[in-house]
């Protein structure tokens, strides 16, 4: 995956 | 969502509750860290700037919202409205130990070298090293009030159940990401020595008091 961010983690 | 991270959002939600309501209810902030407080406000600045670029649910923008205006709340109440509560004496953790180290190693060991990217990394790193001083405190003065560490014990839990969700994710999704992944490892190691006095100590009734 070289999609990294966004995060929905907080 | 799984049930780990809504649990260890709940813990972290928790922690942040139970400090504000014991610096409120006591009117003093004795024996807590201002700096690891400080530290906590520029990791949610640093992390939360995806407000502004990226929606993801009602509940992630409530929540990165509410996280900031608690930490932003808990430095006000410290430094300013109970200053005078504040034990700056023993609150002396070096800040610059830990913010130049976490700095270099965000610029060298990231996703990818764009703003956004090398600040969310900082602040993943900043949040795992951000107890210390707070810790320290403890260790300095050999003591710790019961509330506090109710405030430590749900931000402990809040690192071990967010560890239990990236392995979830990963058994489920097949998705890791190594900064997070290493960064909850190592800041839940901290803890551990925490969570066996917690137990042992203050779940029996006794007061945390290091020999």
């Amino acid at each position: 995956h070289a999609l990294h961010l966004p995060h929905d983690e907080l | 969502m799984n049930i780990f991270r809504i649990l260890g959002d709940v813990s972290h939600l928790l922690a942040m509750i139970i400090l504000l309501v014991k610096i409120w209810r006591s009117k003093s902030c004795a024996g807590i860290s201002g700096k690891s407080q400080v530290l906590f406000a520029i990791v949610f600045t640093s992390r939360y700037l995806d407000l502004f670029t990226n929606f993801f649910s009602i509940y992630n923008t409530v929540m990165k919202f509410v996280f900031l205006m608690c930490a932003y709340i808990t430095v006000y109440l410290i430094y300013g409205k109970f200053r005078k509560t504040f034990d700056n004496e023993n609150d002396s953790f070096r800040l610059e130990f830990l913010l130049i180290p976490v700095t270099g190693l965000s610029f060298l060991e990231n996703q990818s070298f764009t703003p956004l990217e090398i600040l969310w990394t900082f602040s993943i790193y900043l949040e795992s090293v951000a107890i210390l001083p707070q810790l320290f405190m403890i260790s300095k003065t050999g003591e710790a009030e019961t509330i506090t560490t109710h405030y430590l014990f749900f931000l402990g839990l809040y690192h071990a159940l967010y560890l239990a969700n990236w392995i979830w994710r990963y058994q489920t999704e097949n998705y890791y990401d190594q900064i997070a992944v290493v960064s909850g490892v190592v800041q839940t190691i901290f803890y551990c020595d925490f969570f066996y006095l917690y137990v042992t100590k203050v779940l029996k009734g006794k007061k945390l008091s290091l020999p």
